[in-house]
C-alpha cells in the first residue's frame, strides 16, 4: 500500500 | 493600473489549458518582473508555478505590484473567445473587481472586449528552495506526454528510475504491468528530439498516473520536458515557454506505508 504525500510536507508557507 | 499585450494570444489559450484541470481558482501575481502564478490542486498534492517574464510582452505595464484573483475555468470560457491567432490585451485598473481581455483579430477587422470579475482567494505563497536535484531528465515532450498516456491506460502510479541505463518509467494494475525505458539520445540533429540525462545519484521514486497527465496538457507550450528529481522530494516537470518563462509542476511522490 502506497500513500500520498502532500505538497506542504516539503515546502513551508512564505 | 495594469495593462499586458501579447500578440501571440494563443500562448495564453495554451497556458490556461494547461493549468485548469489542475487548479480551480489561482492569484495571478503582476508586477514589474511580469505575470505570475502559483497555485496547489485541491488535495493539495501538486503544484503549479506559472511565470510570463514582462520582456516577452509587446506591452507590459504594471504601476504597483499586486494580485488578481481568477477562476481559471471561467478565464478559460473567455478565451475561447479568443482565435488563435488573435492579440490578446488584458487590462485592470486600480481598485476594481473586475479585469477586461480585449481580442483583436491580426487585420484589426475584428474585436472583442470581455470584461470578468476578479474573486477574492485566500492562498499563502509557498518557498521553494533551489534544490540541486540527483537527476534531470530532458526530453521530447510528446514523448513524455505518449509515455503517460499510454501507461495509465495499465495502471494508477507511475515509478520512475533513472539509472546509468536510462529512465524507466514503469507502471502496474489488474490487468499486468508495463515498463518503457528510454535511453539518452544526444547525437540527433535536431535538439528537440534528443533525450538527456545529467545523474549524479540512481533515484526510484512513484507518482501518481493522474496528477502527471494532467501536467502532459502543456506539451504544446514546449518541444522538451525536464523532469527533475531526489529521494523523498517532489519531482519538478518543467515547460519552457519561448522568450517568455516556464510553467513547474510539482508533484509530491508517495511512499510505502
Amino acid at each position: 500500500q502506497q500513500k500520498q504525500q502532500v505538497i506542504s510536507r516539503f515546502f513551508a508557507p512564505k | 493600473m495594469f495593462e499586458l499585450r501579447l500578440v501571440q494570444g494563443s500562448l495564453l489559450k495554451r497556458v490556461i489549458d494547461a493549468i485548469k484541470d489542475l487548479v480551480n481558482d489561482a492569484n495571478f501575481d503582476c508586477s514589474s518582473t511580469g505575470f505570475s502564478l502559483q497555485a496547489m490542486d485541491s488535495s493539495h498534492v501538486a503544484l503549479v508555478a506559472l511565470l510570463l517574464r514582462s520582456e516577452g510582452f509587446e506591452h507590459f505595464r504594471c504601476d504597483r505590484t499586486f494580485s488578481m484573483g481568477m477562476s481559471i475555468a471561467n478565464m478559460a470560457k473567455m478565451l475561447k473567445c479568443a482565435s488563435n491567432d488573435d492579440i490578446i490585451t488584458i487590462k485592470a485598473d486600480d481598485g476594481t473587481d473586475t479585469v477586461t481581455f480585449m481580442f483583436e483579430s491580426p487585420s484589426q477587422d475584428k474585436i472583442s472586449d470581455i470584461e470578468m470579475k476578479l474573486m477574492d482567494i485566500d492562498s499563502d505563497h509557498l518557498g521553494i528552495p533551489d534544490a540541486e536535484y540527483e537527476a534531470i531528465v530532458r526530453m521530447p515532450s510528446t514523448e513524455f506526454g505518449s509515455i503517460c498516456t499510454s501507461l495509465s491506460t495499465i495502471g494508477d502510479t507511475v515509478t520512475i528510475a533513472v539509472s546509468k541505463q536510462g529512465v524507466t518509467f514503469s507502471t502496474k494494475g489488474d490487468i499486468g504491468s508495463g515498463n518503457i525505458t528510454c535511453r539518452q539520445n544526444s547525437s540527433t540533429e535536431k535538439p528537440e528530439e534528443a533525450t538527456i540525462i545529467e545523474m549524479k545519484e540512481p533515484v526510484v521514486l512513484t507518482f501518481a498516473l493522474k496528477y502527471i497527465t494532467t501536467f502532459t496538457k502543456a506539451t504544446s507550450l514546449s518541444s522538451q520536458v525536464t523532469i527533475s528529481l531526489s529521494s523523498d522530494m517532489p519531482v519538478v516537470v518543467e515547460y519552457k515557454i519561448a522568450e517568455m518563462g516556464h510553467i513547474r509542476y510539482y508533484l509530491a511522490p508517495k511512499i510505502e506505508e
